[in-house]
């Protein structure tokens, strides 16, 4: 059996207001360590990597480990259905079809439970090795948001560019051109306001929008995001989920023709 | 205009 049980069912929006744009099903694996999905949108160009610790739920159980192929847009839709408040478990039975989501209001007054199909899927699993960037950048979320956000109007793609000096984003295209740097800043009033640069060499990586902006849609998720870069390799943008895991996406750069 | 690359070609397929 599999039963896994968070208090704050708004985590598990979160995470799936973060994939949604990017995935349409996922497969979930669950051992007894957690749950960890590791799926490309169907272009290929990205990848997203989410990984909830078991002693991270309030309560876990896993019997014998799982393979869930899962619809994003359903799940997404069941977990619209949760109230604010209400705690939710995740149930299956061993060798399933189905799992069933069960949201429970904070006084107990209402049960609510709703079972989804699972899916058969067929699985491309890429083996991403430990790697060490070149250039470590830790900032504000909602900034980082704000910055894909506010270039994407000016191109399809936006360059990252690192030096000593900071780091700088800039887009361009027919109506013109912008940039944005940003500087170390660990003089902040509050610890998720920092921006910290960790550069060993300078790079120059460009991306297209059209995934960073579903990148930052796991803003809500943590106050701080990490980017890691090297040149010519993907750039890894990470988001903590609480004490629970984390959500990693990948994203292969532009090169130029 | 730059080309977007494939994440296949950065990781291989397990």
């Amino acid at each position: 059996m599999f039963e896994a049980r968070l208090v704050q069912s708004a985590i598990l929006k979160k995470v799936l207001d973060a994939v949604k744009d990017l995935l349409t099903e996922a497969t979930f694996e669950c051992s007894d360590s957690g749950i960890q999905v590791q799926a490309m949108d169907s272009a290929h160009v990205s990848l997203v990597s989410l990984n909830l610790r078991s002693d991270g739920f309030d309560k876990y159980r896993c019997d014998r480990n799982l393979s869930m192929g899962m619809s994003i847009s359903c799940m997404s839709k069941i977990l619209r259905c949760a109230g604010a408040e209400d705690t939710v478990t995740l149930r299956a039975w061993d060798n399933p079809e189905s799992i069933t989501f069960i949201f429970e209001s904070p006084n107990k007054d209402k049960l609510a439970e709703y079972e989804m199909k699972l899916i058969n899927m067929d699985q491309e699993h890429l083996g991403i090795p430990e790697t060490s960037y070149s250039c470590v950048i830790k900032m504000p979320s909602g900034e980082f948001s704000r910055i894909c956000r506010d270039l994407s109007q000016f191109g399809e793609s936006i360059t990252f560019a690192c030096s000593k000096e900071g780091i700088k984003f800039s887009a361009s295209g027919d109506y013109g051109s912008a940039n944005i740097k940003l500087v170390q800043n660990t003089d902040a009033d509050k610890e998720e306001e920092a921006v910290v640069i960790d550069m060993q060499e300078p790079l120059k990586l460009t991306f297209a929008c059209r995934y960073l902006n579903c990148f930052v849609k796991a803003g809500p998720l943590c106050n701080q995001v990490q980017l890691s870069m090297s040149d010519d390799v993907p750039l890894v943008c990470e988001y903590k989920i609480g004490d629970i895991g984390h959500i990693k996406y990948y994203l292969a750069p532009k090169i130029d023709d | 205009t730059p080309i977007q690359n494939d994440l296949r070609e950065f990781y291989a397929l397990v």
